[in-house]
């Protein structure tokens, strides 16, 4: 009872703990999703990327517990080119001439 | 209402289809509503046509100038519906494939429709009626925030924050009551949501959000569809 978790669980790395890997989980990520860049410049910049969403995701993971979140086929891309690349509703309001759907009985 | 319900288990959901690099999620929650209403008309799941909206659909929003449904570049799934009704109805996938590209050309073939619509409407933002509509006319179109689905892997997904900026259409299938999140302690009901970024995103395909609080916007922007009987 009188052990806390910070005495059971001796921190050895340097708290950035989400990149530790990082290069590993970059080769798997190419590995697993087919990706491959075309100049040295690029893969330079894309790891990079990579290891911002990786700080990201662990991010994600404290706002989020009951979901997993980590290495996506989108981890090698900024979140303005997610949004550009993948997202698409091109509108944020409904029209304001749409019908509306009769109200249904919900109970029993 | 059930408890727990899911159109997959009946038979009214299509694979997890691929967008590719292309903003057409509108297209493919478009395209599921049609093919879940079509389902509950005929009895038959047919699997509907993206590319069609994508080249053919160019409806606008006669209050917004500008703001039309415009293939890769984004659209909206209560355009799309607009567009299907007066276009006549949507082609099959086999006969109009995905190419997941912006092609100058529309290459429908009115004599090849295999889905129209009757009619469409938006739902309220209440979770019970999003809820009763889903069972009683099938899968729905819904928009969401997509910011934390570009790191999702599987799970319920329950951000305590999480803005309701809506930038991504999918398709709501169906919730269960108990998904176990064991951080808060409880069970939280849940939607199902089909994505369009293949089977190896999320869980094969599929997105849990809690139920409740409008997260991430899921509650805002619901339409439903029905489809017409052929002739």
């Amino acid at each position: 009872d009188t052990f806390s978790d910070d005495q059971l669980i001796k921190q050895v790395t340097d708290g950035s703990d989400e990149l530790l890997g990082a290069e590993h989980h970059f080769t798997l990520f190419k590995r697993k999703f087919g990706k491959s860049y075309a100049s040295q410049e690029e893969h330079d910049y894309r790891f990079s990327v990579f290891k911002r969403n990786l700080r990201r995701a662990a991010r994600h993971q404290k706002l989020d517990p009951t979901a997993t979140h980590g290495v996506t086929q989108f981890s090698d891309l900024t979140p303005a080119e997610f949004r550009r690349t993948f997202l698409g509703l091109r509108k944020l309001r409904l029209p304001k001439d749409a019908n509306q759907a009769p109200i249904l009985p919900t109970s029993d | 209402l059930p408890e727990d319900f899911d159109w997959r288990e009946k038979g009214a959901v299509t694979p997890v289809k691929n967008q590719g690099s292309c903003g057409s999620c509108w297209s493919f929650s478009t395209t599921g509503a049609l093919e879940g209403a079509n389902f509950l008309e005929t009895g038959k799941l047919v699997s509907l046509s993206e590319q069609q909206l994508v080249d053919c659909d160019h409806e606008c929003d006669p209050e917004e100038e500008g703001a039309c449904d415009s293939g890769c570049n984004g659209g909206l799934m209560n355009s799309a519906f607009e567009y299907t009704l007066k276009a006549g109805g949507l082609m099959r996938e086999e006969d109009y494939p995905y190419t997941g590209t912006d092609r100058d050309t529309c290459k429908f073939d009115k004599t090849k429709i295999a889905a129209k619509v009757a009619n469409f409407s938006v739902v309220s933002l209440d979770e019970d009626q999003i809820a009763a509509n889903l069972v009683k006319n099938g899968p729905l179109a819904v928009a969401i925030n997509a910011v934390f689905m570009q790191t999702y892997i599987g799970g319920v997904s329950c951000p305590y924050i999480c803005s309701k900026r809506l930038d991504h259409g999918v398709l709501l299938v169906g919730y269960g009551s108990a998904g176990y999140a064991p951080i808060r302690m409880k069970e939280k009901p849940y939607w199902i949501i089909k994505n369009s970024w293949g089977e190896n995103w999320g869980e094969n395909g599929f997105y849990k959000i809690c139920r409740g609080r409008n997260i991430c916007g899921v509650d805002s922007m619901v339409s439903t569809v029905a489809a017409a009987v052929r002739s």
